[in-house]
C-alpha cells in the first residue's frame, strides 16, 4: 500500500481547496510559525479516522472546521481526501478489489462525521481498521506529532510502557 | 498477553540499542523495564551513555540527547511495523547540527531501504538541504494557508519570514 | 489572600497584553481565571490571537505561536518583580527567525531600560548575532565541559560542532 | 544587587574550576547538544540554594558531583561561588554590612550541603532568603529553564496559576 495524495478542503488554516502529493524518499515542509505545517499533519490523522478531539488540538471535533479569519466567515463543513494505492492488495477485503484506494471524511457543523471510500458510504470503524491493517493507524508510531518526543521524555515509566503496546 | 509483552520489548529493545549508535555516532543505550514484577504493570525506562559518558537515566541527560534517545525509540517500535508513511512533525528542533546530520542520514538509510515515504516537517536548515523536495506553507492572506512547491536553493528565505 | 492574588492577576496581565503585542508584532490577548469562583482555586487560561487570526485558547495555536505567548506570560511575572539577574535557557527553540527577531528585541530593550543582566543559552544563529558577548561550552574531553570566550565572528562554528 | 560571576568546581560535568563572567548586557552561551550549558544554570540555582534533586535532574543532591568519565575518576565534592555586589544595599541586614558577597555552596558525598556566605558559616534557609529578597530566588520566574516554556504550555490550568502566586 503507497499513500499517494492528501487533499483539504475547510480544514482549520486550509479553507481553499489544497493538494499535498505523498512521493517516494523524503518530502519536507516548511514555514513560519503558525502558517499551517501541522495542520496538515492533523489533516492527515483526521481522514485516518482519529476519534479524539483533543489530539487535534480542539475542544470539540467542529473545532477543525476553517473559522474564519478577518475578512472571510467560518465554514460549515471541512473535508479532507486521502487517496492510496492497493496494487500489492494488502487492504481489508471489503476494500481489496480495488487498484486505488480514495477515503473521504467529511464534517459538517453540528452533525459530525461522515466517511466514504471510493464514493461509498463506509463507517469510521471500517476506515480506521483500513489504516490499523497497513500499520499506520491515527495512533501509530508512524506519526510523530509536535508535542510527541517531548511527551515522551516527560512521561513516567508506566507511561511510556504504552508505546510498546504499538509494537506488540 | 504477557508473552507477547515481553517478546515486543525484546524486539524494540535490540531495535533501539542498535539506532542509538546511528543516531549518536557511539556510546551505548538499553531500555529497561521497572517498578513491577509482572511486565504487564511495570514501566519503561531508558540507561543511555552518549559517547564518552557514563550510563544515565534519561532524565540526566541534556535536552538534545534526550531527544535524540527518545527518537531511537520511536525509530525502534517503527521498525517493528514499517508503515507505508512516516510523518516526523519538528522532531529536529532541539538538536545541534551534529545530530542533525545524523538524524537525516538515519531517515535516508530508512527511506531507500524501505517503502516507507517521509513527510518531515522542519525549521532546521541543514535538515531542509537533505529532502528530496520541499514544500512550503505560506499565509500570505493571514490565517489562510497555502501550499507551494519550493526550490530547494529558494528554502533560506521559506522557513521564516512572517 | 485573595485580595493579593487577584491585584498579582491584573497588574500580570495589563503586562502580558502589552508583551504579546510586542512579540508579535500585532494580534492581542489575555489572561482569565477559570474553572472556579473563587480566584484562590482557579486555573490560569490563556487566550490569544496572532495577528489576523481569531481570539483562541492557547492550546490552538501552533507549536512557536504557543511558546512565544507564555514566553510573554513569563516575561509579564518577571516585570511585576525584575531580579538583577535573567536566565533564558533555550526559550527560541521553536521560533521562525521573525519570532526570534521580536525576540531578541525585547530582551534588548528589558536589558538597556533596567538593570538585569541576562544570559541567554540558544542554538539560534540569529539570537547568537544579538548577543552583548558569547561564551561556548566544549567538551574537547569527553564528559568534561570547559568555557571559553568566542568572538561573536566565530559563532556559527562554536555551536554545533560535536 | 548585582550579580558579578559564578565559579564551579566539581560540579556535574565541570569538574576542573571553571569562572563564569557575568556582565551588563546580554550575555549569550552556545555550545553544541550536552556540553553542559545546562549545567551551568543549574549550578546558579544550586548555589542559590535550590532543594529538589529532581529540579537538578537528579535522584538525589550527590548526583550533581562529577561523576567521573572514562578517564577520570568520580570527585566526592562539589562546589559553587555565586559573587555579587552589594552597593546598594539591598540585602537582609545579617550581610548587608558588604559591599561585595560570596555566597557558596559545598556538598560532600553522603553529608550533605554546607554555605559560607563571605567565609561565614550560614544556614540554606538564610541564603535562600537573601536570593528571595533580591527577587531570583532558586524558583523565582527569571530562571527559565530549558523545560520551563514548555510546562506552563502543557499544564492544567489550575497549575499554571501557582505562576501567579510568584507574583503575588
Ligand atoms: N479551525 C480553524 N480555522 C482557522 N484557523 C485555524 C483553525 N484551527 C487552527 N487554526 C490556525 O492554524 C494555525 C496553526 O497552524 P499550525 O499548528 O499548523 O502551525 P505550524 O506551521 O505547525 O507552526 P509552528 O512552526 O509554530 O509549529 C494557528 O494559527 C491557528 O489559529
Ligand atoms: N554528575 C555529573 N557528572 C558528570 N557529568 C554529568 C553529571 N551530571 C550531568 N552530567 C552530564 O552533563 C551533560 C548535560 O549537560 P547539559 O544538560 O548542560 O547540556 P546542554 O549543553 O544544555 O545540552 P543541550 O543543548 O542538549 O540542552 C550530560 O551529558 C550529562 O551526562
Ligand atoms: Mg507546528
Ligand atoms: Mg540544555
Amino acid at each position: 500500500v503507497n499513500f499517494l495524495k492528501l487533499r483539504l478542503t475547510g480544514f482549520k488554516s486550509f479553507v481553499d481547496p489544497t493538494e499535498l502529493l505523498i512521493e517516494p524518499g523524503i518530502t519536507g515542509i516548511v514555514g513560519p510559525n503558525g502558517c499551517g505545517k501541522s495542520n496538515l499533519v492533523e489533516a492527515l490523522r483526521w481522514a485516518m479516522g482519529e476519534t479524539s478531539a483533543k489530539r487535534m488540538r480542539g475542544g470539540e471535533m467542529d473545532d477543525v472546521i476553517f473559522g474564519g479569519n478577518t475578512s472571510r466567515p467560518g465554514r460549515n463543513i471541512a473535508e479532507v481526501a486521502l487517496f492510496l494505492n492497493n496494487a500489492d492488495r494488502k487492504v481489508p477485503a471489503q476494500f481489496n478489489d480495488f487498484d486505488d484506494i480514495e477515503v473521504v471524511r467529511r464534517i459538517e457543523r453540528g452533525s459530525g462525521s461522515f466517511y466514504r471510500v471510493n464514493g461509498k458510504e463506509a463507517r469510521a470503524r471500517d476506515v480506521q481498521l483500513l489504516f490499523a491493517d497497513v500499520a499506520s493507524g491515527a495512533n501509530s508510531p508512524s506519526l510523530v506529532s509536535q508535542g510527541r518526543v517531548g511527551a515522551i521524555i516527560t512521561a513516567k515509566p508506566v507511561e511510556r510502557r504504552a508505546i510498546l503496546e504499538e509494537a506488540a | 498477553g504477557r508473552e507477547r509483552m515481553l517478546a515486543a520489548f525484546e524486539r524494540v529493545n535490540t531495535s533501539f540499542e542498535k539506532l542509538f549508535v546511528r543516531l549518536f555516532g557511539g556510546g551505548r543505550a538499553h531500555l529497561k523495564l521497572v517498578d513491577a514484577e509482572d511486565p504487564l504493570d511495570a514501566g519503561l525506562e531508558i540507561m543511555a551513555s552518549p559517547p564518552g559518558k557514563r550510563l544515565q537515566v534519561l532524565s540526566l541527560l541534556s535536552g538534545g540527547e534526550q531527544a535524540l534517545t527518545a527518537l531511537a525509540l520511536l525509530f525502534a517500535v517503527f521498525l517493528t511495523n514499517p508503515a507505508p508513511i512516516c510523518v516526523l512533525d519538528e522532531v529536529d528542533a532541539p538538536l545541534d547540527d551534529a545530530n542533525v546530520d545524523r538524524f537525516c542520514s538515519l531517515v535516508e538509510d530508512l527511506a531507500r531501504e524501505g517503502a516507507t515515504r517521509f513527510l518531515v516537517i522542519t525549521h532546521h536548515r541543514m535538515t531542509m538541504a537533505r529532502m528530496d523536495r520541499l514544500y512550503g506553507v505560506t499565509m500570505s492572506e493571514r490565517g489562510v494557508s497555502q501550499l507551494v512547491s519550493v526550490d530547494l536553493s529558494r528554502a533560506e528565505e521559506m522557513r521564516a519570514t512572517a
